[in-house]
Parts: structure tokens; C-alpha cells; sequence
């Protein structure tokens, strides 16, 4: 569900 | 999605809610900074650019349409409600957030993870956050009497940005390949701004006294 890149932040 | 992140946006949220109610219950915006405002409106439009191109939750579409919807409200209100306009301080709100805007566009030029028009773009959201605060901490060091509500906004954002930085120690040791240098290294540059607005609320409530930051 969540990359690893932090874009998945807000 | 870790605790210290789901605690981390809903302080964000709640900052921006304590924000609304603030300005709506008194029909005044006195010691908001529009300029501080108008900066997250630059962040957020930058950054969330990718929800045209990618979903990632509905959760996390929500939140960035309510972050988008509510900072934009907030603005149209200081700019225009025919009451709120009034009460807007026009005249301390001074800082020149240009001199934000270029150096932090100009660094995610330079610095950033790839170069293109979408990366560099949230990348110079990334930078820009980092400082936005500041016309915000400038107008209240200006203000006298800062009202209960402006401190908690100014109060839970930070706190935000503190959980953030949990989040991602968190997110380092349960996550292999997880890391974003140039996130971290803003994110903390954001909370160290914060760390002389929260000595001094914490202190007022020790105290029990009104919150004012020395000029």
C-alpha cells in the first residue's frame, strides 16, 4: 500500500 | 501507516480546524498571518499534484483535499469576507515571503531526487513548508495578546512536525528500503524553527499566564 519513498506522506 | 504518523496528520488537521473555528466563531482573523496561509497554499497545491496521477488511500486522498479545501477558505476569508477582511493585522503581517519562495524553488532545482517537473515541484513543497511558518511566528512575536486559539494552531502544528519526525525513525527501522534525506533534513529544520514558540507556550502554561514571545 505504501511506497518507500515518503510520497505516500502528507 | 504507523501511530506516530496517524497522530502526526491529525494534529495537522486539528490545527487547521482550531484555525476555522477560530475565524469563524469571531468573525475575526486578528493574529493569523494571510502570508503564512498563502505560503501552505503553495505547499500544498505543489505537493499534491499527484492527485491527478497516482491514488494512494482514500484516506490519504481525503486529507489532502480537506488540507487543500480548508487552507484556500481560510484565505478567501482574510482576502475577502466583508467582516473578517476587516480585522486582518494588514500592516504587521510584513514579512517578504518572496524571499522564501525563490531560494527554496531555486534549491529543489538543484537539489532533488529527480528532475522533473512533478518531482521538483514537491520537492520545492518540501523546502517551502520548512519556512512557512515564519511570517506566522513574526506576526505573533508582533501581537501583544495572543489569543488561546492562535497559540494552540501555532502549538499543534508543531507538533505535527515533531510526530513527523517519529514517524520516520518509526518508518527507518520497520521499513528496508525506506529513506528520503532531503525530507528529514527540512522536516527538522521546520521543527527547530518551532522550538522558541514552544518554549515560551509551555512556559505561559506552566504559568498560567497569557502567551507572549520577547521581540
Amino acid at each position: 500500500e505504501e511506497s518507500d519513498d515518503g510520497h505516500d506522506e502528507l | 501507516m504507523n501511530i506516530f504518523r496517524l497522530a502526526g496528520d491529525m494534529m495537522h488537521l486539528f490545527s487547521i480546524i482550531v484555525l476555522l473555528l477560530k475565524i469563524n466563531a469571531t468573525r475575526s482573523c486578528r493574529g493569523v498571518s494571510l502570508k503564512t496561509q498563502e505560503l501552505y497554499a503553495i505547499v500544498f497545491v505543489c505537493r499534491y499534484l499527484d492527485l491527478f496521477t497516482s491514488f494512494i488511500s482514500l484516506y490519504n486522498t481525503t486529507m489532502k483535499l480537506i488540507f487543500l479545501l480548508s487552507t484556500f477558505t481560510i484565505i478567501y476569508w482574510m482576502r475577502f469576507h466583508k467582516v473578517i477582511r476587516v480585522t486582518y493585522d494588514r500592516e504587521q503581517d510584513t514579512f517578504r515571503y518572496q524571499f522564501l519562495i525563490l531560494p527554496c524553488f531555486l534549491l529543489a532545482l538543484v537539489l532533488n531526487n529527480e528532475f522533473s517537473a512533478m518531482e521538483v515541484l514537491w520537492t520545492f513543497s518540501i523546502y517551502l513548508e520548512a519556512v512557512a511558518i515564519l511570517p506566522q511566528l513574526v506576526l505573533l512575536q508582533r501581537t501583544n495578546n495572543i489569543d488561546n486559539l492562535t497559540g494552540n494552531y501555532v502549538f499543534l502544528l508543531g507538533s505535527y512536525r515533531a510526530l513527523y519526525i517519529l514517524n520516520w525513525i518509526y518508518r527507518f527501522m520497520t521499513e528496508p528500503n525506506y529513506r528520503q534525506y532531503l525530507v528529514w533534513i527540512s522536516g527538522i529544520v521546520q521543527t527547530i524553527v518551532y522550538i522558541d514558540f514552544f518554549y515560551y507556550y509551555i512556559r505561559s502554561w506552566r504559568n498560567n499566564e497569557k502567551l507572549s514571545l520577547p521581540a
